[in-house]
């Protein structure tokens, strides 16, 4: 009774009852089974000083601390179950929505993001991420995709060919992200593939992060000139920009996840179109 | 019938700044008009193309419209259709060279609904309830873009399973369900703290 399941077919996915967080993962046909987190936080933009002018800005990740983004008030999700997929919605806080589906016939969890207005009345500039945790020992290793071609290894602090002096710790070891990202840890591998170009990394063993979104208050003097802090306008009410997208994960026996990175990689950047007309009682076309 | 306007808006999106978002913001609102052009222009000759294909009985051209506006729960053909009585063909083309199933959501007025192949078979089908969430976003965006809210009221995402040929089309017809068939309700509930 501690747990809430979903997941109909091979994939399933444990939520703690206390707290509504994710817990595990557990895939029937091949055994796998993890335990995982997700959760959301953000780093503050650096605003520059004198000693140290550089402010986070649009091109420039100087991040300024990193805050866990807690659940305003009770936490609580909301189940769906039927017999092609179940969706658990989460609301962390007012900005922040989040749709995590589980289809029948998928070996995928899909995420689906709703993020903004970005909050900036403490003055702060924000960067957000979603983090995935498992307990995976990486030994600081991950692989992102070079542009939509070969996936890379990057190892945490380190270049193959230069001796890497790390001054920024998280924007160090920051990578561009337009497939995906994965770690393994010579048993499995999780992998993460995204829908657009976004930052990512693997900040700590057997994680991997993903920075959805971005409101700053600084120019970093770089040559954009302007702050990046776009909003939205209706009826002279301008809001911060709302986004939304999705990512997908999935956990594999060591080996077995390229053909689900390749293959599905592909299938998000070419989704099915649909097109709608109507039709007369039974005049079938 | 052309693509050009839409070949030119993903061009110029390449330049390293529409990619990462670090353009400034009237350089932004020109690449989201300039994609939104190419992506009206690029709708007639998806329209013309389905039309073509699927006029096999020598019948009256259909006319087919899409939903680019599906993100913020807002499709008016599958919204107002429904509610009219009338049934929903909904084409879905794969470009991928190999066969796809997927389940795919579009958003509905009403709760009794069958949904059937091209040969009539019904497919199974599944009714999600919409959240306050996502129509208090609708609402938001509708009045951003439309600048007034939605006439229709929807109440579900009604899911149902697709299977697609490769670089192919597959013909869906969704109905007010008849007696003895209708989706599948999903069955709901919230989990607070430890209830």
């Amino acid at each position: 009774n501690s747990t809430v399941e979903i997941g109909e077919g091979n994939l399933k996915l444990l939520y703690s009852v206390d707290g509504g967080k994710l817990s595990q993962y557990i895939n029937r046909r091949n055994s796998v089974s993890a335990v995982v987190e997700q959760s959301y936080s953000y780093y503050t933009g650096f605003s520059g000083t004198d000693e140290d002018p550089q402010a986070s800005g649009a091109y420039v990740f100087r991040s300024n601390g990193s805050f866990s983004i807690k659940s305003e008030g009770k936490d609580s999700l909301t189940v769906m179950k039927g017999p092609l997929l179940d969706e658990v919605h989460q609301h962390p806080t007012s900005w922040i929505h989040q749709i995590t589906r589980v289809y029948k016939g998928k070996e995928h969890a899909e995420i689906e993001f709703t993020i903004g207005p970005i909050p900036i009345d403490d003055g702060a500039g924000k960067e957000i991420v979603t983090q995935i945790k498992t307990t995976m020992n990486t030994n600081g290793t991950f692989y992102t995709d070079s542009n939509g071609r070969d996936f890379i290894k990057r190892i945490r602090d380190h270049r193959a060919d230069w001796d890497l002096e790390v001054s920024q710790a998280i924007a160090g070891n920051y990578y561009p992200i337009n497939v995906g990202v994965y770690v393994e840890d010579g048993k499995k591998e999780l992998s993460v593939l995204v829908d657009r170009a976004i930052g990512g990394s693997s900040i700590m063993d057997g994680q991997i992060e993903l920075m959805l979104h971005r409101r700053l208050l600084h120019d970093d003097s770089r040559g954009v000139g302007e702050v990046l802090n776009e909003t939205v306008c209706a009826f002279d009410d301008c809001k911060g920009l709302v986004i939304k997208g999705k990512y997908f994960i999935r956990i594999d026996p060591i080996g077995e996840g390229a053909k689900w990175r390749r293959s599905v990689g592909q299938e998000i950047y070419s989704p099915l179109i649909l097109a709608f007309a109507e039709q007369d009682g039974d005049d079938w076309m | 019938l052309k693509t050009e306007k839409l070949a030119n808006a993903l061009a110029i999106a390449q330049h390293h700044d529409a990619v990462t978002g670090t353009e400034r913001q009237h350089v932004a609102a020109d690449y989201t008009m300039r994609l939104h052009m190419g992506y009206v222009e690029a709708e007639k000759v998806i329209s013309s193309s389905l039309s073509s294909m699927t006029n096999t009985h020598g019948k009256t051209e259909t006319s087919y419209e899409q939903c680019p506006l599906l993100n913020i729960s807002y499709c008016p053909p599958s919204e107002t259709l429904l509610s009219n009585g009338k049934s929903l063909v909904v084409v879905v083309y794969n470009p991928l060279g190999w066969n796809r199933e997927e389940v795919i959501q579009i958003p509905v007025s009403i709760d009794e609904v069958i949904v059937q192949d091209f040969k009539g078979r019904e497919v199974e089908s599944q009714l999600l309830p919409v959240t306050k969430s996502s129509l208090s976003i609708r609402n938001d965006h509708l009045k951003a873009y439309l600048g007034k809210p939605s006439d229709t009221v929807i109440k579900y995402w009604l899911a149902f399973q697709v299977s697609v040929p490769p670089l192919g089309f597959s013909t869906y017809v969704v109905s007010g369900a008849r007696a003895g068939a209708r989706s599948v309700m999903s069955s709901a509930f919230t989990v607070q703290g430890e209830v």
